[in-house]
């Protein structure tokens, strides 16, 4: 394959789809996000609303900035803070039925991106490691 | 230029200087470390002796994992972990003087990697976000 079959080839078999992402919910608590970042070990993860539709990004360290006091680190504030406060709601995103150019161009400055259907419904993310994987592939022959 | 000489480039002139790099030192605390690394922003970042030589590797996850009690996050004990502790002593390094193919195959797995004088001065790292911006610039062509 060439530069531009690479370039327009559909992301959809790379997807890594929403079943099998880590993420918390708005309304849920710093310290609970916090235990799910821990736990699952990444360190960025969607925010979805209950109609699973993408609301932001929250990561690991929004949570400890947002408790960075004047003297200490006031962990004992986590628990009186809501995802919906510290989330990142600026992230790009990215249609399933999208390109792989576009994705390219996303995940110089992302290391992930959140993969949407037309109405919003969060459906996956797509990450550098999976892009990384096939330009080996394709550098390599 | 063609798939080989792309792997056959020198990492050289994509080295983010030591200088640039922010890191901690043998011997400092975990909720040092944590500071740097919220301040900083980075998720993970080297561990270096007073030598400039590396030593591992720090991420926020390793912090909060040291802590996780049965029952709650055990902040206060933050101060008494020393990141000798905690870091990652696995991490896989890449030379000065290596090729793009080591650093491709590397960054599948890794988010960066650090690199090394022969003998084993920390000289820099290398970043997925520097790869992928040379592999866009290939690609567009
Ligand atoms: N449990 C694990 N097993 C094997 N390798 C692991 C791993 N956790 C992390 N890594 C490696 O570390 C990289 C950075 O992970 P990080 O959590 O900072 O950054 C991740 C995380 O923020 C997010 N992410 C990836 N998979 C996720 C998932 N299943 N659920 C939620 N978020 C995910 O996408 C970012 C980029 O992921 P990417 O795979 O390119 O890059 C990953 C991967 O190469
Ligand atoms: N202050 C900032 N300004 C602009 N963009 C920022 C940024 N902080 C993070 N990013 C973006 O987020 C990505 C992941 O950052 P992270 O801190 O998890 O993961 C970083 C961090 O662990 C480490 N790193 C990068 N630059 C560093 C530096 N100057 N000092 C220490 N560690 C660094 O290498 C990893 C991969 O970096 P990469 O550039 O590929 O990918 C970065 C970059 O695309």
């Amino acid at each position: 394959i060439n530069n531009k079959d690479f370039l327009t080839a559909p992301i959809i078999d790379q997807i890594i789809s929403s079943e099998k992402v880590a993420h918390v919910q708005i309304g849920n608590n710093a310290e609970h996000a916090l235990l799910v970042l821990t736990k699952t070990g990444y360190s960025a993860i969607p925010v979805l609303d209950n109609q699973y539709h993408l609301k932001g990004l929250l990561g690991i360290g929004m949570i400890t900035d947002s408790i960075l006091g004047m003297e200490r680190i006031e962990y004992e504030r986590l628990e009186d803070i809501k995802v919906d406060e510290i989330m990142d709601t600026n992230l790009p995103t990215i249609r399933v039925k999208d390109r792989f150019q576009r994705a390219v161009d996303l995940l110089i400055n992302h290391p992930f991106l959140c993969v949407t259907e037309e109405d919003g419904t969060f459906a996956g993310i797509i990450t550098r490691r999976v892009i990384m994987k096939e330009f080996k592939k394709y550098i390599y022959n």
